[in-house]
């Protein structure tokens, strides 16, 4: 019920067409490690929360607030097969109707599947909320 | 392959709010 806190490092976004899926997710993915490694900056340290209410990323260093995401703008989760310690999202763009897969890197596969997991959890909640206030 | 984990978010777009 209470927001699980991870470490991560934020490998940065990229748009998506579909809300879902797992190719689309994958390829997203593909490209943000590319764009990443290319880039050759060091990676933002990240703290994210995850409750069913959403997920809130601060900065590590600073503690200054990134982003607080709305579960209801959250549509997919994986933890990539590819790159196994990359824990992916994708959400709706406040500002309008695009749709943005953000991943982040983990210190293990292991982790990578827990913060998937949890936000899965995170998801089964939110909807037994939803289900309940209907 | 097998060992992907993905999940859908069954409230996406949904709202509390009707």
């Amino acid at each position: 019920q209470e927001g699980m806190v991870f470490h991560l490092k934020y490998l940065g976004v990229t748009m998506v067409e579909q809300p879902k899926g797992e190719e689309l997710s994958a390829a997203a993915v593909k490209r943000i490690v590319a764009t990443a490694k290319a880039s050759g900056k060091k990676l933002q340290k990240v703290t994210l929360s995850v409750s069913p209410r959403g997920i809130i990323l601060y900065d590590s260093a600073s503690n200054q607030l990134i982003e607080n995401i709305s579960i209801y703008r959250i549509s997919y989760c994986t933890a990539d097969k590819m790159h196994d310690k990359v824990f992916a999202y994708i959400v709706q763009s406040q500002h309008n109707e695009t749709l943005e897969c953000h991943a982040f890197l983990c210190s293990k596969r292991k982790m990578a599947q827990a913060v998937t997991l949890t936000v899965a959890q995170a998801f089964r909640v939110a909807f037994e909320y939803w289900q309940t206030a209907k | 392959n097998t060992n992907t984990i993905h999940f859908d978010n069954p409230v996406y777009q949904k709202t509390t709010e009707d």
